[in-house]
């Protein structure tokens, strides 16, 4: 479903080139559970956007479900972002001035959900990560973990094909931490693909594949077999 | 150095109340190292940014060596915070417009510093928290762990008596936040309090004194010979 062929991402910066994404050659495919590792800097966040179509390569080759995506318009890469690419992101990106139930509504609401039904999943998808009785509240006004448990609901919201988690749980006690785990984990067995952005063993070692990278480049890439 | 007693903090929600934190109660001395733990939302941040006199409690007495906080006016908490705290935040909470080297420098030019000598100052940190060859860029532009290092700097800059650190390896692969970790354990041989939250076993344990928390209450509290 991903096939990613030199990918390359750089950054001008004034006379300074910052290459954040060296040269990255990858396949996934459907239904597989991938965790990306490595050092603080060396492209984690930097390539899931990528695949999360976010963001374009400086060079490269990017398909997604066999389209290439540079060949796609704004209009494709936003329905693809919108119907079948849930996103958490290392930094929350909730929106303040919305609720927790709002802001997990969002994707729906792009979708064209009915109001009604869009209320009701979000309310249960707040239950699930454990803040139902927090979906009036905003943002400014929840704790750093469940900010982030409100971005991971958002990102199931949809119930996208490919699940995009950066550092999902870095803010969350461990048992708090095993069931967004578990989450994930049941997305997956439901024949959705997963990839999560850790720096956590416990985390990596829930997802059957490994890539780890070091300055932009891929270190390792490890299957089932290599246990 | 730190007094706290039945310390309490509500939030008006509307016609509900969030007890952020019931009933606290416990003393620190000066040049201990304590870790804080306990689950998402169970207060921790809460007591930091009290501790950190970057908020009021709702009720209760904080005496910070020797002094009663809430006696003082919003001048000398002002002076507290600037030269005696150093404070990393769960969100970093880094200016958007200035440089890696500028956000470094903010504690310093509110202590009046020579802007060449706190220049120094914030490029040694840069260096140490191994982003010296990124000092002009900004935080938009910086990794989460990056930008988590950048807020470590800038809290060490004025050498603070009190270290309080909410979640600070939270974005880091293991080889950094060890290097974080050696820091914080070099501050403390200084003579230096350190107090870290973290929901991490093996950053608790670089601490001699342990807080647990739960709903809003300490749950327990283990010292170094409860091993
Ligand atoms: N400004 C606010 N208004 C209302 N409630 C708040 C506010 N700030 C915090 N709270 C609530 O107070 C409780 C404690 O929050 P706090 O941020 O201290 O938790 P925490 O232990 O740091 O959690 P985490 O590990 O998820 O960061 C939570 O239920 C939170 O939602
Ligand atoms: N907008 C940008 N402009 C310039 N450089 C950037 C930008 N975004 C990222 N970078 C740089 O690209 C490199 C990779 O960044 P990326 O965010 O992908 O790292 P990461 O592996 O996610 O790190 P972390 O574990 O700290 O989150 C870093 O050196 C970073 O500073
Ligand atoms: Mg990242
Ligand atoms: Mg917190």
């Amino acid at each position: 479903i991903v096939q990613i062929e030199h990918l390359q991402k750089h950054y001008q910066m004034g006379d300074t080139i910052v290459r954040a994404l060296e040269d990255i050659s990858f396949t996934m495919l459907t239904g597989e559970f991938w965790s990306i590792m490595g050092p603080s800097g060396s492209g984690k966040s930097t390539l899931l956007n990528l695949l999360g179509c976010l963001d374009q390569p400086t060079d490269g080759l990017y398909r997604l479900g066999g389209i290439d995506v540079s060949e796609m318009d704004d209009d494709e890469l936003s329905e693809i972002r919108n119907e079948r690419i849930g996103f958490i992101f290392q930094s929350f990106n909730l929106i303040q001035q919305l609720t927790v139930l709002e802001n997990i509504e969002v994707p729906l609401f792009y979708m064209g959900w009915d109001p009604t039904d869009s209320r009701d999943r979000a309310q249960e998808l707040a239950e699930k990560v454990g803040l139902g009785d927090r979906a009036g509240h905003r943002p400014r006004e929840l704790s750093g973990g469940q900010q982030q448990r409100v971005a991971i609901a958002r990102a199931m919201a949809n119930d996208p094909l490919i699940l995009l988690a950066d550092e999902p749980t870095g803010n969350l006690d461990s048992k708090t931490e095993a069931e967004i785990l578990a989450m994930l984990q049941e997305l997956n067995e439901q024949g959705k693909t997963v990839i999560v952005v850790t720096h956590e063993l416990k985390v990596a070692e829930i997802a059957n594949w490994n890539l780890s990278m070091r300055d932009g480049l891929i270190d390792a890439v490890r299957g089932p077999e290599d246990s």
